[in-house]
């Protein structure tokens, strides 16, 4: 996981994804 | 029992946000069941990605998977373009997260064709970006450059200095 974490476009798409909720 | 749906998607959502994803999960999968009740597509749609993020977090991976999958699967017969891109640029991370480089690539050209029909260029150099770290995790050197290319082009008319 800390391999594939430093995969910086995965690394981006999580960081914008820990502030993403799909709103009711 | 519509008030309930909305109010376990919220709070699932506030868990969520607070780091607490377990219980976000708990949420979002009594939203699934209330969405289900009710045939509500959009809800049950949207309670499959909060599950899939949620999973993320968890590092239950192929979990998230299966969760984006289904959420992709509505979109489609929605018809919303925008929410298929979307799903598709999550599983292509989920993917990349599990390793499964070929399935990554698949899905984040999914991605990029939907980017390029909705003319998103932010959406279409993310999806450049992805495809060409998938690439080159594979040895494809060309097609790593190929897209590395692309995300500078892209990059550059869309002011994206980073």
């Amino acid at each position: 996981r800390i391999h594939t974490i430093q995969v910086d476009s995965v690394q981006r798409w999580m960081e914008d994804l820990r502030q993403m909720t799909e709103v009711e | 029992r519509a008030a309930q749906g909305r109010t376990y998607g919220n709070l699932g959502n506030t868990y969520y946000l607070l780091g607490n994803f377990r219980d976000a999960v708990a949420s979002h999968e009594q939203r699934l069941l209330i969405a289900k009740e009710f045939g509500d597509r959009s809800a049950e749609r949207r309670a499959y990605c909060n599950l899939g993020n949620a999973c993320i977090f968890l590092g239950e991976f192929e979990r998230a998977a299966e969760h984006y999958r289904r959420a992709l699967q509505i979109a489609r017969q929605l018809k919303d373009l925008a929410v298929e891109a979307q799903a598709c640029y999550s599983l292509g991370n989920t993917y990349t997260l599990m390793q499964d480089f070929e399935r990554a690539i698949d899905y984040h050209l999914k991605h990029l064709i939907i980017a390029q029909d909705l003319n998103d260029r932010i959406g279409e150099g993310r999806a450049c970006w992805s495809l060409g770290n998938a690439h080159t995790a594979l040895g494809n050197h060309d097609q790593a450059m190929h897209f590395a290319e692309k995300h500078l082009e892209i990059s550059k008319e869309t002011g994206d200095r980073s």
